[in-house]
């Protein structure tokens, strides 16, 4: 991986005392490859290097760990740094019903992770209504439907609607009536680049004035996270990131790229299809993937 | 890209920009470089010049592809598996294809074979339907491979042209899955010789390096022999594809660019090429 790629950068350095410049760039270098190689997007990656130019230029050949190992764990120091401290805690409203919302691109695991996350607050305890509010997308409804089955949920009955706005709207007032704990809305996948779209979810969020907003996205998303994130932020505000099939072998910079550009903590991730296959995030385990 | 005039080492940076950020690769973008540095690419502005070479990249692959099967006998129906990783949009390509072949005279089938995920056969149901044509189903938890030896029963029975196979997602790294899927391949291949005919990996243009991953180990795995690659009506340019192409020699053979119908289009090459700096 990385350490061995910078062994070979110092092992021809015969100089002792701390890393000259051009030890340091070539370790930049080789960090930034490693980091594009992972997807982490080429500007956040630009401005990581830019900042840990600074740690790695102090760092002393002569002291007791060596070199490569001394740069991985600065790299490491701050990635976990940047992707934040330990993952944040599941939103929970002070009184009432907590509504949570999913969003993302078409295919990245919302219903699925909806179901999960009922799974998760079923176990502790909490009565929990799930509102398939995707009308689009063929049997989505049925899906979740399912899903809270498995999950020991109940599911707002919205099959046979035709306008996923007032579908929230009934589902986050049906919750609030039977006193659920938490209400957890599964939106139809979308794409940033379709105003019409990004317009619905405005309104749906507006119907469900959630307390969280999590933006569900694939492990092995590419460059694109950056556009997505930026998107999907303004246009409804993101609370949370929750990375699905981290069970795969994609890197995951996916995920320093989300951080960075929305400023959210990961708040959950997804690893594997079953509904008990969701995990808290841990950074520390993150930037070791990434580094590969 | 357009906005560069020459190539020196202040350009570099931004040709190197731009290829990253349209998902190309370290292995690719380093190629790409390097035969700019060779004066490959005919002698016109650097952006005629990049294009032209990630064309020839993907025109000039490393390894020939899988030489693709013959057809199937005369009045047997072609098997086409539709294989790859979790909500690459496979379901949605086989009903999207189901319309484009027969909109060339072909009677065309549906082989529900996801038995696992909620939902996944009535999802098939509705594309069924919409394209009026027939599906073979069995219930929630059914041994996938008893769906597809019966649904070639059932197309060799109506004189069926297609049958689209539809799998369920996996990942790659699941060993039980992969094995699974190449037990599909076997028992499709007992039934009827030389089926599947074709086996379609369905990638998302919105996946980083993972998919050349995918390309690999889907590739060694069964010996695929296409590639579909969904979601290229977002702004994600699916330059990874490049690489992918180039690496494994596999055809592209169709793009999805939207969740309806109709939204499946032939792959063009230079189309795409033209299309990764926009
Ligand atoms: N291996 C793995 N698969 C997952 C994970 N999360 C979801 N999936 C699978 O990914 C596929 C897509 O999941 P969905 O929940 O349908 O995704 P979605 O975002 O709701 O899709 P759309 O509603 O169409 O936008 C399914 O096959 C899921 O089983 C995960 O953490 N690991
Ligand atoms: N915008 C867009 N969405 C697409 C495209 N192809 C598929 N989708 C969407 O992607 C999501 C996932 O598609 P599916 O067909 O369920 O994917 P899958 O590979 O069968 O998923 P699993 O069976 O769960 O692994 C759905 O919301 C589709 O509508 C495309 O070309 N463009
Ligand atoms: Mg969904
Ligand atoms: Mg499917």
């Amino acid at each position: 991986g990385l350490r061995d790629r910078l062994t070979g950068i110092f092992r021809d350095i015969r100089s002792r005392g701390v890393l000259g410049e051009r030890e340091v760039d070539a370790a930049l270098r080789e960090i930034r490859l490693a980091l594009l190689e992972a997807d982490v997007n080429f500007k956040v990656a630009k401005d990581f290097i830019a900042r840990i130019r600074g740690d790695i230029i102090g760092i002393d050949q002569a002291a007791h760990l060596d070199p490569s190992q001394q740069v991985v764990k600065a790299v490491q120091a701050a990635l976990v740094e940047l992707m934040g401290g330990r993952g944040a805690e599941l939103e929970k409203a002070s009184s009432g019903v907590t509504t949570v919302m999913l969003v993302g691109l078409q295919g990245s695991g919302k219903t699925t992770s909806a179901g999960k996350l009922a799974l998760r607050l079923r176990k502790r305890g909490l009565r929990v209504l799930l509102a398939p509010a995707d009308v689009a997308r063929p049997a989505a409804i049925l899906q979740l439907k399912r899903l809270a089955e498995l999950a020991g949920a109940d599911a707002f009955d919205s099959e046979g609607m035709k306008d996923p706005v007032a579908i929230v709207r009934s589902a986050v007032e049906r919750a609030k009536r039977e006193h659920y704990d938490y209400c957890i809305v599964d939106t139809a996948g979308r794409m940033q680049v379709d105003e019409a779209l990004m317009d619905e979810l405005r309104l749906m969020k507006e119907a469900a004035l959630p307390h969280e907003v999590l933006l569900v996205a694939d492990a092995m998303t590419g460059q694109e996270a950056v556009n997505l994130g930026e998107a999907f932020g303004e246009a409804v505000g993101l609370t949370g990131v929750m990375l699905t099939k981290m069970d795969g072998d994609a890197r995951g910079g996916a995920a320093v790229s989300l951080r960075a550009v929305t400023g959210v903590p990961i708040k959950l991730v997804g690893v594997g299809e079953k509904l008990d296959a969701l995990e808290e995030f841990h950074p520390e385990r993150m930037a070791s993937r990434i580094l590969g | 890209l357009s906005g560069i005039s020459r190539i020196d080492p202040e350009s570099i940076g931004d040709i190197e920009e731009a290829l990253y950020m349209a998902d190309i690769g370290p292995v690719t973008v380093e190629a790409v470089l390097e035969a700019l540095r060779r004066g490959e690419g005919g002698g016109e502005s650097p952006a005629v010049r990049v294009r032209a070479i990630l064309l020839s990249l993907m025109e000039h692959p490393a390894q020939s592809p899988p030489v693709k099967g013959q057809g199937p006998p005369e009045g047997e129906p072609e098997v086409i598996f539709l294989v790859g990783v979790n909500g690459a949009g496979k379901t949605t390509t086989a009903g999207k294809l189901a319309s484009r072949l027969a909109s060339e005279g072909r009677k065309v089938m549906f082989a529900a074979a996801d038995t696992f995920r909620a939902a996944a056969g009535e999802q098939v149901e509705v594309w069924a339907e919409r394209n009026g044509c027939h599906i073979v189903r069995h219930q929630e938890g059914a041994d996938p491979g008893a769906v597809v030896f019966d649904a070639i029963a059932s197309a060799r029975a109506r004189g069926a042209d297609v049958l689209l196979v539809d799998t369920a997602g996996r990942l790659h790294t699941k060993k039980n899955l992969m094995a699974e899927l190449i037990k599909l391949c076997r028992v499709a291949g007992r039934q009827l010789p030389g089926a599947p005919h074709e086996i379609l990996l369905v990638l998302d243009a919105t996946s980083g390096q993972n998919a050349l991953a995918q390309v690999r180990e889907f590739g060694s795995a069964l010996g695929v022999t296409g590639l579909v690659v969904t979601k290229l009506d977002g702004s994600a340019k699916g330059g990874v594809l490049i690489g992918a192409v180039h690496e494994s020699g596999l055809p592209v053979r169709w793009i999805g660019v939207g969740e309806g119908i109709d939204d499946l289009i032939p792959f063009d090459a230079k189309a795409f090429t033209d299309a990764l700096f926009e």
